[in-house]
């Protein structure tokens, strides 16, 4: 049976990443572990840079290799991990 | 594997480390035993030593904190990020830093370590019975002063074991008042607190002053987090207030209400509808010693790695009974040689290792190992890209692969018409089925279909009919045959057997063998009846500390599969005609037909 009210969602003070749209938390999730540099998002086109940049990332994580941002992608992208970036200095 | 740009490494083996601080989420004694245990991981395959010193610069610097916590790389509040680390080096290189907005565990939930009472410092035993009444949180109940105990047993009315929970009515941490205890109330800049606070700090660790007066007398310590402390939101530490209000609403419990992932929160005052203070609620949390394997294994040089499964991998996963993968082992050694082999240690008692008995209540020095000779520098495989395994070096020779392709028995005999089969396995990343004295192959990647019947004694001669149970061994590709208590070892066409199965080990209560898990690093899992046994394949002897119920671990899986085998990764449960496909984290990602699914057919 549907529940009865409709659920209503809060938004709790000092809650930080859950609520971030899922393309911004891309960018900032392959910028953050080397996938990418503002600069190539800049000059390749937002849209280029990323394809390129996931294909890069689901290479690295053994994640199939689609360019996307599918489903897999995401959930690896929430996944509690190591804050060292995977590529780069 | 991967290192660091111009492999970063420590230009000596006896390396220190020192805690700088301690998360509130555990007993200090169960975090110094967790590092510990940490770096033996890496100790016991390299000639690397560590030493824990408590005081001065060590060379790996091990500290909790939040958000911004002084190096410029902050942390993101619960989940997310768990901590990171600094290639070695001087200063901060070589340092490890742990994210304090996680609920640090064991990995398996809650850790109440106690002290005092009668338990010897025994963790609380959830449920426990008190007076007929169940208990799943420590409890003042029958006590005047208000300190909260729990029982160390299932049940204090028949045991009579208990011991006093963590609280800051019982002690505080660091500070400058050696551990003494909280004074309610007290004063700080002329305002009265009757509880801990987390005013005046940035750091949002909650304290108390251990006088009436800290305008005065300027004593403090930290309070320890209580068993119902919330992690994150906007009151860490402080514990869920029962029961509060929430839109209009009376909750008793934790709730997920109000939130779209799902994750459980509770308010810390009686009222959020007016307060608006709040944390989520304690869960399984993340095994402080397995996220310290993985950044001390950065501060000792290693990068991230592409294997799944490695320990070095990015992402978190808990896993029960950790074993260094093979790819870790050849990094670390790649940059440091190898160790003489793992440490004599006193037989462990039966438990898994997590929950090893605690150390005393002091923590104790990592015991001084005896300077291992440097070994002498063999030739170490250059690092190639992640994951690549031309890096790999084989430990045992190769044994030479039947190398004639068999010559299929009846090739009209078709595998699809088989009602059931005997075994099935995994040889050289093709599948196996066998039957009645033939056997079958399929091999996803050639796609060549089902190939077969092949007869089984002409390429392994000496077998029965009837098998139960095979498994190829990765490391020297040997294959492993078992029928009723009997077993059989292949290499190539020569042949060690039968010998009976007591041989490894494995008591009488298993009759067959219904199937095997390659875990790497020359461990297998045996699986008969509703238990597994562990087999070091080197020595061909089960591990102490087994048979173990297999729904301690597989959960989800039939506990009377016929088939058990690993495929492409994962592991295979059959029953009937149907296959439970289980991940490397334990979770059934599929159930489907092994006809249809695995083998194909029409």
């Amino acid at each position: 049976p549907l529940q009865g009210k409709p659920q209503a969602v809060v938004t709790f003070p000092g809650d930080l990443v859950s609520t971030l749209p899922d393309l911004e938390l891309a960018e900032r999730y392959l910028q953050r572990f080397g996938y990418t540099t503002e600069t190539e998002a800049k000059i390749g086109g937002r849209h280029v840079s990323l394809g390129k940049a996931l294909l890069k990332m689901q290479k690295q994580l053994g994640l199939e290799e689609t360019g996307e941002l599918d489903a897999a992608t995401l959930e690896a992208m929430r996944a509690p991990r190591c804050g060292v970036p995977d590529v780069g200095t | 594997f991967l290192t660091f740009e111009g492999d970063l490494k420590w230009d000596h083996m006896d390396l220190t480390y020192r805690v700088i601080n301690y998360s509130p989420d555990l007993d200090r004694a169960v975090i110094d035993d967790a590092f510990r245990r940490a770096f033996q991981v890496w100790s016991d395959v390299t000639p690397l030593t560590f030493m824990q010193i408590h005081s001065g610069e060590a060379d790996i610097m091990i500290m909790f904190g939040s958000q911004e916590h002084g190096d410029g790389y902050p942390f993101d509040g619960k989940d997310g990020l768990l901590a990171h680390a600094f290639p070695p080096g001087q200063g901060i290189q070589g340092d490890a830093h742990f994210d304090d907005d996680e609920f640090w565990t064991l990995g398996t939930g809650l850790v109440v370590k106690t002290r005092h009472g009668n338990a010897n410092g025994a963790e609380c035993h959830f449920p426990f019975i008190f007076e007929g009444r169940s208990y799943s949180r420590c409890t003042t109940e029958g006590r005047k002063d208000g300190l909260p105990w729990c029982a160390t047993t299932a049940n204090y009315d028949q045991d009579k074991k208990y011991g006093f929970c963590p609280s800051e009515l019982l002690y505080t941490n660091d500070g400058n008042s050696d551990g003494a205890p909280c004074v309610f109330p007290f004063v700080f800049e002329g305002n009265s607190y009757d509880t801990c606070t987390t005013d005046g700090r940035s750091d949002g660790y909650r304290w108390c002053a251990t006088t009436s007066s800290f305008d005065q007398d300027k004593k403090y310590g930290f309070c320890p987090n209580r068993d119902t402390a919330v992690i994150g939101g906007n009151s860490q530490g402080d514990p869920c207030v029962f029961p509060f209000t929430f839109l209009g609403q009376s909750y008793s419990a934790c709730t997920s209400q109000g939130r779209q992932d799902g994750k459980l929160w509770c308010a810390t005052t009686n009222n959020y509808d007016t307060d608006k203070k709040w944390g989520f609620c304690p869960d399984r949390g993340y095994s402080i010693f397995l996220v310290a394997a993985h950044e001390f294994g950065h501060a000792l040089g290693l990068d991230h790695s592409s294997v799944r499964e490695a320990l070095m991998y990015p992402m978190y996963s808990y896993i029960q009974d950790f074993e260094l993968h093979p790819d870790d082992v050849q990094g670390i050694q790649y940059l440091y040689g190898r160790g003489s082999g793992p440490k004599p240690t006193a037989p462990a008692p039966a438990p898994t290792e997590e929950s090893q008995p605690m150390p005393t209540e002091e923590p104790q020095p990592v015991p001084t190992q005896e300077p291992q000779p440097a070994p002498t520098e063999e030739s170490q495989p250059m690092p190639t890209e992640a994951g690549s395994t031309s890096t790999t070096e084989e430990e045992e020779e190769e044994t030479p692969e039947p190398t004639a392709g068999p010559i299929p028995v009846d090739p009209s005999r078709d595998a699809c018409t088989e009602k059931n089969f005997d075994a099935i396995t995994e040889i050289n990343g093709e599948l196996y089925f066998f039957k009645d004295g033939n056997y079958w192959t399929h091999s996803s990647f050639w796609k060549s279909g089902i190939q077969g019947a092949f007869s089984v004694s002409d390429t392994w001669p000496g077998l029965p009919d009837t098998i139960d149970a095979v498994f190829q061994d990765v490391l020297t590709k040997r294959v492993f045959f078992f029928a009723g208590r009997q077993f059989w070892v292949f290499s190539g066409k020569s042949v060690l057997g039968p010998r009976g199965i007591e041989k490894l080990g494995i008591g009488k209560e298993a009759g067959r063998i219904s199937g095997a898990l390659q875990r790497g690093r020359g461990k297998v899992l045996l699986f008969s009846g509703e238990s597994y046994w562990r087999l070091d394949v080197k020595v061909q002897r089960v591990d102490k500390g087994y048979p173990r119920a297999t729904d301690d671990v597989f959960t989800g899986i039939p506990l009377d599969a016929r088939h058990v085998f690993l495929y492409q990764g994962k592991y295979h449960f059959c029953r009937g005609s149907f296959y439970w496909r289980m991940t490397p984290r334990y979770q059934v990602d599929r159930v489907g037909y092994i006809k249809y699914d695995i083998l194909q057919c029409p």
